[in-house]
């Protein structure tokens, strides 16, 4: 049996919104520790993991693990139809061959029940090692956000250096080029509005700015994004989720061949 | 031109 209770449907809706545009679908690993996903774009050039920790949740039960495997984009549909102060309960039998939904209204005088099909997912789960990133920007989610799509109108690659006197957006396109920088933070009387940049190592490295416009649609999820760069692995951009876990995204670096 | 690799290239199968 597994079962898992969130005081406010908010904070799912979220997360979904934040990952089924990139992610068809993928496995729900539920297990005593929480739940998790790893899904790869379907160009299979970025990877969304997600973890949703057990302490997260206001109830959680898993007496043993199981992979459920889901339509992102079925799960956020129905998701999207609980009031966001509504709690929702997640649940499946062990054998089950349905994921159970059920909202509660903050009154209780609603509840709702939804039932989604479960489905094969083939997905290969990766070990992803901790890398030794040689720079990690934490700047507002806003204007990571704000940065992408303003430079998604001019290229399809942006190039992200970085020095210990700030980060550089860059981009070229064929009706010109722009860029952006941004300065490390001198005084920092709000933390969230912060930009933070750490470096080991100056790096310059490529993106494709169409994922990078992706990812930064998780701003709901934080104030605040970390960008980690490091050389020969791909950039990894979260963001935490206070004590329910993390989204994070990996991205291949595009490079000169 | 610069090429992307498959991201599972980067890490390894569980």
């Amino acid at each position: 049996m597994f079962e898992a209770r969130v005081a406010q449907a908010e904070i799912l809706k979220k997360i979904l919104d934040s990952v089924r545009e990139l992610v068809e679908q993928g496995n729900l690993d539920c297990s005593g520790t929480g739940i998790s996903l790893q899904a790869m774009d379907s160009s299979h050039v970025s990877l969304v993991a997600l973890l949703l920790k057990s302490e997260g949740f206001e109830r959680y039960r898993c007496d043993r693990s199981i992979n459920l495997g889901i339509n992102m984009q079925s799960l956020g549909k129905i998701v999207k139809t609980a009031g966001n102060h509504d709690a929702i309960t997640l649940s499946s039998e062990d054998k089950g061959d349905v994921l159970g939904l059920m909202f509660e209204s903050t009154e209780q005088d609603k509840v709702s029940n939804y039932e989604i099909k479960l489905m094969d997912v083939d997905a290969e789960q990766l070990a992803i090692p901790v890398a030794e990133y040689s720079v990690c920007v934490r700047m507002p989610s806003a204007e990571f956000a704000r940065i992408t799509r303003d430079l998604s109108t001019i290229g399809d690659s942006v190039l992200i250096s970085c020095t210990k006197d700030g980060v550089q957006f860059s981009t070229t396109g064929d009706t010109g080029s722009g860029s952006i920088v941004l300065r490390q933070s001198s005084s920092v009387d709000d933390e969230k509005k912060a930009v933070v940049i750490e470096v080991q190592e100056p790096i310059s490295l490529s993106f494709a700015t169409k994922f990078l416009v992706q990812f930064s649609k998780s701003a709901a999820l934080n104030e605040s994004v970390t960008l980690n760069l490091g050389d020969g692995v791909p950039l990894m951009v979260e963001y935490p989720m206070k004590e329910m876990g993390y989204v994070r995204f990996y991205l291949a670096p595009k490079l000169s061949n | 031109i610069p090429v992307q690799k498959n991201i599972t290239s980067y890490f390894g199968n569980r």
